[in-house]
């Protein structure tokens, strides 16, 4: 079965999405079967990769509340071996519909389960900026969390609750939970943050920090606009050979455990 | 009474506690006085103005459940003039906590109707990256709402949404309800999706939107860790006074209705 990545962090805009979309199309680069699921309803991972809003007929917010199966809302991207299943802004009700149900935290993790995903390699789950119902989703399905942390001040203080309820979840619902890593985005070493941000992260954190940075780069920014990743914008840019480098390293820990 | 003005945007990290803080302290030091509300379980701008946790005792969310008064929970800040209502985590778990209640929307409307403002001029309040029960709270108690605009691909694809579900409040539940205006922010004239994104916005959007732009300048990004704004942090910075300009605006479009 696939590994299943969840890619969060309450604070926004961080780079969860610009991971996402660069660590899936890397991976996919290297051969691996990759199947992105966009549980944000801005629905920026499944415009950044060009799925236009027509086309998302089918979405994650159907599977969500069982309307249709993931298999059925699995669309193919401009990068061979990478796919997704789309989101729309209708998800931000889901904490409303699934209030009352008893099964509202296991929905995303039943539907991928009864998909047939076997000729998948990863599953990465881009959640919103919150600690809601649909982050919750993901890290019930997730055997691993990854944490894209902004070399910025607000952005460590959310760290620390984070963890802590991605260890709640681990007792409560979802036993396998690990954090897969934390990973340094728009490192900038021109910048004093930047390295207060690295010292203190590294120094608590420690083994948990991936040493692959992702430098701020304008590449990465703007490669969203045309509906494709950086690696087919401009592949020799700092931004994208930080995700393939990325793709290699989270690879070797995965196969490490 | 005075001016209330919600600054939000469910695009995560686009400055809407950075724009809150700076504009807070802006106003203040021209001798409004300003109250901010922080309405992010993230706490964000309570940190940013120096509140430790310890001193979080009364906090937004007790205003919410209705333990206490909006009076009760407000404390001063270092720059006179401004003050805040602070916020602590268990601010995620409104959506959940009131869900049954019939007056769920109008709970921060009425408190800070209840408190008396009278010797405020301004509210100031910061929304978390989401349009949940937070976000439609601070819609509902607005008089106008500021939007952050990060001037970035993904930033403005969200801005339709949000007006949309502006206009849905304004029809549903507060009349008065007006676009204050969208403040372009980490504005870099060196970058061509700035130029892009401004043209785009100007043209859409005309008159909304303010004349003044927010530069990207890292003493904005600085100032936090210190637990004050960044014109006491650093006055002459590009960032504070582009913050003392966007005051001034304010002041005259709030004046001119
Ligand atoms: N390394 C980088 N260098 C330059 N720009 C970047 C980088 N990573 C992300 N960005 C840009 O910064 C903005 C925020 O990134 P992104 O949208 O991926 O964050 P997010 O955490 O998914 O945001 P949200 O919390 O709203 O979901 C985007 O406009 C993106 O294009
Ligand atoms: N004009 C600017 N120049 C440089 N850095 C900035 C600027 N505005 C904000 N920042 C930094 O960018 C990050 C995001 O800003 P901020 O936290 O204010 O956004 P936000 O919209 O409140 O985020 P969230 O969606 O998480 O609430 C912060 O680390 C902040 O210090
Ligand atoms: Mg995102
Ligand atoms: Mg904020």
């Amino acid at each position: 079965p696939p590994r299943i990545i969840a890619i969060t962090n309450q604070k926004g805009g961080v780079g969860k999405t610009t991971t996402t979309i660069n660590l899936g199309a890397s991976l996919a680069l290297m051969g691996e079967r990759v199947l992105l699921v966009d549980m944000d309803p801005q629905g920026n991972a499944s415009t950044g990769l060009g799925i236009g809003q027509a086309a998302r007929d089918i979405t994650s917010y159907d599977v969500l509340m069982g309307h249709e199966t993931a298999g059925a809302a699995i669309l193919p991207t401009a990068t061979p071996g990478l796919s997704i299943i789309p989101a729309t802004p209708d998800l931000s009700s889901i904490d409303l519909e699934l209030a009352g149900e008893r099964d509202r935290i296991t929905r995303l993790r039943n539907a991928l389960r009864d998909a047939d995903l076997g000729r998948q390699d990863y599953v990465l789950i881009d959640c919103p900026p919150s600690l809601n119902l649909l982050t919750v989703n993901a890290l019930v399905a997730a055997d691993g969390v990854l944490v894209p942390l902004q070399c910025e001040f607000f952005a460590l203080e959310g760290i620390t609750q984070l963890l802590r309820t991605v260890g709640e979840i681990r007792q409560s619902s979802n036993k396998a939970l690990i954090t897969q890593g934390i990973i340094l985005t728009m490192y900038d070493q021109r910048n004093n943050l930047t390295s207060d941000v690295e010292t203190d992260v590294r120094e608590n954190l420690g083994a948990l920090v991936f040493k692959t940075v992702i430098p701020r780069n304008v590449r990465l920014s703007e490669a969203p606009s045309h509906g494709i990743p950086a690696l087919a914008y401009d592949p020799r840019s700092s931004g994208s050979q930080a995700y393939v480098a990325l793709a290699r390293e989270l690879r070797r820990r995965v196969r490490a455990r």
